[in-house]
């Protein structure tokens, strides 16, 4: 499903270069579900973004599905992201101005979905990440976590085939961490491919394969029984 | 230094009533280091916001080191907060179109302090989060868990006498975070008082006591020599 082959991206700062990704080659497969590690600052936000057809690499090349996204349009990748892909923000980048309903509802509109199917569906994401009673709260009236979970249901409400997941639980106790994680591990087994960025091992116990990167390189790759 | 009596923080919505906090009445001393838990949403972040001074309690009454904060203006409160207390807040809250060390002087500019000072302490206080090749970055050309280390070097800066940091380590791997503690712990111990916020236990472990919030209220609350 996700092929990249010698993947750069450097970012020029006067006459620095910063590495942010330096070679990265790797494959994940349909169905998989892998948790990427590595201390702050190591590249892996920035290889979620270019998974998720979000940035473009400096260098390399990477295929999603079989297609070159490197040849791709802006228009084509937008497609791509919106109907394929559900992606969990480490910023979460929730729209300020907008409930939670409606924030969770956007990827439905893409779809353009009946009004009344999108506020069903978009209801029912937030009853499974415990937001049932906060749907009609805007971003800054919930808390961290709550703003992560509309976060999640959002990137899920759309039913997308992968879904890309920056530090998903960042922001939750264990109890909400654990509800968060059946419920990816749930879509999982249902055949959705599921790439996590985390820090924390527990969460990585959930997945079946563990990348650790360093430096802008892949440092480990090694699969694991999940949880 | 810190006194809170039956503190509550209620939200109205249309016609329902968030009880943010409940009545909340507790103490902690100078020079203490305490760690606040509770599952998202409990409210954790509306206590620290209390009392440090950035929101007015519906109800109930909040003295700082003996002068009681539920009398004082906007001035005086923005006075107190620049002058005495270093928050670390969940959001980072970082200034978006300006450089790492520019976010960092900040406190020092409120506080008066000069131009070639202030680069020099700003400087220092980043080295010490480990980003001292990272200070020309504006925060949308950092990592998470670098803005997060410009937020906790932000809030060191200054000196404060108290430090209110807002799930400081949320970002961080596992070493980052330890060499977070560790230099929090080290300004505890040359008497600075530590409040913080974790969802995980082996950051609370940092601390000496450890207070639970469930609903807006102070379930538990608990002493333990720390790591
Ligand atoms: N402006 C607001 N209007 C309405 N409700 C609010 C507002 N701000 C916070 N709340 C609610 O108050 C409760 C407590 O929020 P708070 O941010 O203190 O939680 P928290 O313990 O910090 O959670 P987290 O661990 O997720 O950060 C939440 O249920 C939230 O939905
Ligand atoms: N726009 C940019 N310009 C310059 N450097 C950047 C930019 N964006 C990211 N970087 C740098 O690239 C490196 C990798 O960033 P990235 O966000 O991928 O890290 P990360 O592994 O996600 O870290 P974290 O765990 O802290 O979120 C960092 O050292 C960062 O400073
Ligand atoms: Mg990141
Ligand atoms: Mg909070």
């Amino acid at each position: 499903l996700i092929k990249l082959e010698a993947i750069r991206k450097t970012y020029v700062m006067g006459d620095t270069e910063v590495h942010a990704l330096a070679g990265v080659t790797l494959e994940i497969a349909h169905g998989e579900f892998v948790a990427i590690m590595g201390s702050s600052g190591s590249g892996k936000s920035t290889l979620m973004n270019i998974v998720g057809c979000l940035d473009r690499p400096t260098s390399g090349r990477y295929w999603l599905a079989g297609d070159e996204i490197s040849r791709m349009s802006v228009n084509e990748l937008a497609e791509i992201r919106n109907s394929q892909i559900g992606f969990v923000f480490q910023n979460f980048n929730l729209l300020a101005r907008t409930t939670a309903l409606e924030n969770v509802e956007l990827p439905l509109v893409y779809a353009g979905v009946s009004a009344k199917e999108r506020h069903r569906r978009a209801a029912q994401a937030l009853e499974k990440v415990g937001l049932g009673t906060r749907t009609d709260h805007t971003p800054s009236q919930l808390s961290g976590g709550q703003q992560q979970r509309v976060a999640i249901a959002r990137a899920l409400v759309s039913a997308p085939k992968l879904i890309l997941a920056d530090e998903p639980t960042g922001a939750l106790d264990s109890k909400t961490s654990v509800e968060v994680m059946a419920l990816l591990q749930e879509l999982w087994k249902a055949g959705i491919t599921v790439v996590l960025v985390t820090h924390e091992p527990d969460v990585a116990e959930f997945a079946a394969r563990v990348i650790v990167v360093r430096d802008g390189l892949v440092k480990e790759d090694r699969r694991q029984t999940p949880k």
